[in-house]
């Protein structure tokens, strides 16, 4: 069998976010499983338990990030094999549902490592990302987030997701 | 953040994999600790692979998963690697982080110096979970 791990970001986690973090965790796990025993790549096992994670609100990642200043997503993801370690990511990612494929396109298809904003936005482009909507990926919750770190003075961040998340 | 890694059945090949919307109320342009090797997470089939998660700006000062590759390759436990390179990044820059890690041998290892990190591993079709520290449940998978 595989070794799989997952984590789904960690800080001072609300009580209530307990649950909503197990679910998505374990589905992640059993997703990425089930990838594995389809393909017997382990880099589509991983992939496909982030991408499933970053398609769930109660992660901060994808759909459910946290929002900067200007009310916005900006995302970020990083990919890296052991073998050849070669690697891929990505910086100031915008309006694309999944920042760790992005970030895999950079390993596979791109003499470097690391693409940013714009431009990483262009190259998803044309490796034939869709485009989602700032209304798919912004939350309630993160918006809740960000009108408490306002509300608070813009004190440093101690809890995690909607809510103030650590990264 | 949120993050995975494995290593498949075959030959040991180990991948690390974390992606994120950073943190909130951060300024337009804020580069954190995930895209960043050797801070948001690294993979070395010789040693081991590791995703990590916390306080970014900390986590890149800190180098945070390349120190929990310098621990493997010293012979720490992955537990102790993680839990050691978190510990100590909390003690001398501040701020709390959490890893992920698995060893070139299979071994598991799990650390946060946060108040909580969600995890989870597939091992031999158990899934064991948790997000606090010293807890531990397991499903089958």
């Amino acid at each position: 069998e595989p070794v799989i791990v997952v984590h789904g970001g960690a800080g001072n986690i609300p009580d209530n976010r307990d649950q909503p973090k197990f679910d998505g965790i374990l589905t992640a796990i059993r997703k990425a499983h089930a990838i594995y025993k389809q393909t017997s790549s382990i880099m589509d096992a991983c992939q496909a338990a982030v991408e499933y994670m970053e398609d769930e609100p109660a992660f901060n990642a994808g759909r459910g990030s946290v929002l900067n200043l200007k009310g916005e997503i900006e995302m970020e993801a990083l990919i890296m094999e052991g073998k050849d370690m070669k690697a891929g990511s990505v910086t100031g990612v915008r309006n694309i549902a999944h920042p760790i494929a992005l970030a895999r396109k950079v390993m596979e298809n791109t003499p470097h490592v690391f693409l940013m904003g714009a431009s990483a936005n262009e190259f998803a482009q044309k490796m034939g990302f869709e485009t989602v909507s700032d209304d798919y990926l912004i939350t309630s919750d993160a918006r809740t987030g960000l009108d408490n770190f306002f509300k608070s003075g813009s004190e440093p961040i101690t809890t995690e997701i909607g809510h103030g998340g650590v990264g | 953040t949120v993050g995975a890694i494995g290593m498949d059945r075959n030959g040991g090949h180990m991948v690390s994999c974390t992606s994120t919307g950073g943190i909130t109320g951060k300024m337009a342009g804020r580069v954190g600790d995930t895209p960043v090797l050797g801070a948001g997470g690294y993979c070395d089939n010789n040693v081991g692979t590791i995703s990590t998660t916390g306080h970014g700006d900390s986590i890149m000062r800190y180098c945070l998963a390349q120190r929990i590759m310098q621990n493997l390759e010293n012979g720490e436990t992955p537990d102790v690697a993680a839990q050691k390179a978190c510990d100590g990044m909390s003690a001398r820059v501040g701020g709390s982080a959490g890893a992920i890690v698995i060893s070139k041998s299979g071994e598991v290892g799990i650390g946060f110096s946060s108040p909580k990190m969600a995890w989870a591993y597939l091992k031999n079709g158990i899934i064991y979970y948790g997000i606090r520290k010293g807890e531990q449940f397991s499903v089958k998978l």
